[in-house]
């Protein structure tokens, strides 16, 4: 569930 | 909590303008090399030539693109990344779509009622293939109402924070921590009202304006979920996954 915002999240704020 | 400083507070209001800028999607200055180009009558007809399903889409692919844009901005508010996941995602999935709302009046022409939108800029008429004319003029009034307070950058992006880190979304684990975000923040935007010698109407407009977002995003909710009744296809094998994430 909410697995691509998880991911967006855990991306760094490069 | 004890109070907070002004120095934390205009500490605040850096981090967040900033936050903001780097990740508002189209700076001011790019706008202007636009030079606010509307469509022509044949490009106008060939939006509304569209079948629904496909204008459906293209609408759909240009809001997941802007709110990957305020899940960037969200990461770099103070504080946001120490909540937990889950509010993390419920603030994301309950609020980026407010935010885009808020960030439309950078990129909103009030002289012709026109957003940019697919590189130039579009009046009302372009989105009539979604079959959601009424939602469409009230996002336009919307825009036109935020934009006739010409906000700054720095009150349009507390402004924003304001409206992602609201402490009564539903399911929210740590109500509290979220709730002190927000005071903070609002306190942030109070200051830099001030600071801008704002007269204090304007940060009630702000408030009326956070009943209207939540309205605008319940509206959109309950269109998708019409066109998915006729088209659940389309939405499943080609709308964005984080579209579909956020609100399927």
């Amino acid at each position: 569930k909410h697995k691509i915002l998880h991911q967006l999240l855990q991306n760094s704020t490069s | 909590s004890p109070p907070v400083s002004m120095a934390e507070l205009d500490h605040l209001v850096q981090i967040i303008s900033k936050s903001h800028l780097e990740t508002c999607q189209y700076l001011r200055e790019e706008l202007q090399q636009m030079s606010w180009q509307s469509f022509l009558q044949d490009e106008v007809e060939s939006y509304q030539n569209k079948p629904r399903e496909a204008m459906w889409q293209l609408c759909a692919v240009k809001i997941t693109e802007a709110i990957q844009y305020v899940v960037e901005f969200a990461k770099r508010i103070d504080g946001f990344m120490d909540l937990c996941q889950n509010d993390q995602i419920v603030l994301l999935k309950a609020g980026s779509l407010e935010v885009v709302f808020v960030r439309m009046c950078r990129v909103f022409d009030s002289q012709n009622n026109a957003v940019y939108f697919d590189g130039k800029f579009a009046g009302p008429d372009v989105f009539r293939a979604l079959g959601c004319d009424d939602l469409i003029t009230s996002v336009f009034d919307f825009a036109k109402s935020l934009c006739s307070l010409h906000l700054t950058e720095d009150e349009l992006a507390l402004f924003s924070a304001f409206v992602l880190l609201s402490a009564d979304r539903s399911w929210l684990q740590e109500k509290l921590q979220v709730e002190k975000l927000q005071q903070k923040t609002q306190l942030a935007l109070q200051h830099v009202l001030q600071k801008n010698h704002r007269e204090d109407g304007v940060l009630n407009k702000l408030r009326c304006k956070v009943a209207v977002l939540r309205s605008l995003c319940s509206r959109h909710t309950e269109k998708l979920s019409a066109f998915r009744a006729v088209y659940p296809d389309i939405v499943r094998t080609h709308f964005p996954p984080l579209y579909k994430e956020l609100f399927g």
